[in-house]
């Protein structure tokens, strides 16, 4: 069973101002980091089961953590794949969904099964020593509610990231 | 090229070539253009001086100069152009790179930095800030949110409810930014979106600046008792800064909206295939 509560609890502390500014001893710091993450945990079985009842199916949903950084295991290691996007806003959000993948071409289809436009575009070189990839599609999520894109990966190599992305210049 | 510029049917924006540097954006639905010089800088931190015995720390943000150092004059650049995205990938040195975007349809710039970890083995205590610097007459005024709620304006060494005797030139100016910092000339505004709480200012006519990493040597003795200083290599900070130009007019309705999306923004989750139905009952 999921729970919030241990995360509303975690977010109760961090209003604190040393949470806020950064104003605590390193010790604190570390604890403030691991009340956030032992509460995300139980929050993120609330969330699946919430989708599961709204979209009335039950997946082993995957939750990409460390995605500001470009890690993503369910989206770098899967070649099908489905994306769920909610929207907390009272009104239609469009928005880029930006996910790390393996090199490749992939297919995105939007909820009504038609085809989109997606890109894979490569990572900063600053941001890794190997080249990493990032697959982009637009994405359209209605009020207060859920969309349901469906990525397939067709076949292994980009050849069209590797003709549009410029190399770095030598440095001076 | 020798012009380097990524643009959709709203933002043109246009880099110097020789620099890599972010020279100028534009607002192309209103017919607006504002020089901007984008970096990234470092203030000294104070260890103290002679006129106080006040270091930079925890609490403390004391510079031990009024002008920031630049991290690097010039940006190694990447460009990316794609149907769907242009980016400019700038690299200003081992410890401090950022992509400026561009998505199709669009209407604001995006600048996702990454810094850190910020070398120190120099023992120079560094302040971080990305600064926009523009032509724009702003009167030493500028404005910033408390907690994405009101707006209000900040004026140079000035506080309005008593008269300040300003000992901080560069910290006594700095203010809570929550989600929005943003100067105007009355015509046009340029408006920074943040995706945390940081501080800034606007130290400058014309010039905005966001701090967005520290790292310190020396403990303020504010009751911390330690350095702002992350144990091993150092912590590495991303985060973006969202950029809109447009005439004052409209620029509240675009900045509200885009803040609402920014701090609810919406959630992704993944599933793989295979499932089945489900009822809760």
């Amino acid at each position: 069973s999921g729970d919030s509560a241990p995360l509303n609890e975690a977010m109760a502390v961090l209003q604190h101002h040393d949470a806020v500014t950064g104003t605590a001893r390193q010790n604190v710091v570390n604890d403030y980091a691991k009340q956030l993450a032992a509460g995300w945990g139980p929050c993120e079985v609330l969330v699946s089961n919430a989708l599961a009842r709204l979209s009335l199916y039950k997946q082993n949903f995957s939750f990409c953590r460390e995605i500001n950084i470009s890690i993503c295991p369910a989206s770098q290691t899967s070649e099908h794949f489905r994306v769920i996007i909610y929207n907390p806003v009272g009104r239609k959000v469009d928005l880029m969904v930006r996910l790390p993948v393996s090199e490749g071409i992939f297919l995105v289809k939007d909820p009504n099964d038609r085809r989109i436009s997606s890109n894979v575009v490569m990572v900063p070189s600053a941001y890794s020593k190997t080249y990493q990839w990032e697959l982009l599609f637009p994405a359209s999520v209605p009020a207060l509610g859920f969309s349901i894109y469906s990525v397939n990966k067709m076949s292994g190599h980009n050849h069209q990231a590797h003709n549009l992305t410029a190399r770095p210049k030598k440095s001076k | 090229s020798r012009v380097l510029v990524i643009e959709n049917k709203y933002i043109r924006a246009t880099f110097d070539s020789d620099t890599g540097l972010l020279r100028k954006i534009e607002n192309l639905e209103q017919n607006i253009s504002l020089p901007v010089r984008q970096g990234f800088f470092w203030y000294n931190a104070s260890a103290g001086d002679e006129e106080s015995p006040q270091a930079s720390g925890a609490y403390i943000f004391r510079p031990s100069h009024r002008k920031p150092l630049p991290v690097s004059h010039w940006a190694q650049v990447t460009l990316v152009k794609t149907n769907l995205v242009q980016e400019v990938h700038q690299n200003f040195s081992a410890w401090c790179s950022q992509v400026i975007r561009l998505y199709e349809g669009q209407r604001h710039l995006e600048l996702e930095w990454t810094v850190g970890p910020i070398p120190v083995k120099d023992d120079w205590g560094k302040e971080v800030i990305s600064r926009f610097n523009t032509p724009m007459r702003t009167r030493g005024q500028f404005f910033t949110d408390s907690n994405g709620r009101e707006i209000l304006k900040r004026r140079d060494d000035f506080r309005p409810t008593w008269t300040l005797n300003q000992t901080e030139p560069v910290a006594g100016n700095y203010y809570p930014v929550n989600t929005r910092i943003y100067i105007t000339d009355g015509h046009m505004q340029l408006t920074v979106l943040t995706d945390r709480s940081q501080g800034g200012s606007s130290l400058l006519d014309g010039s905005l600046e966001l701090m967005v990493h520290r790292r310190l040597l020396v403990d303020d003795e504010r009751g911390v008792a330690e350095p702002l200083l992350e144990t091993d290599t150092g912590d590495k900070v991303r985060g973006r800064h969202l950029v809109i130009l447009s005439s004052v007019s409209d620029a509240a309705a675009r900045h509200r909206l885009l803040a609402e999306q920014e701090v609810l923004a919406p959630q992704v989750v993944l599933a793989h295939g295979g499932s089945s139905p489900y009822h809760s009952q």
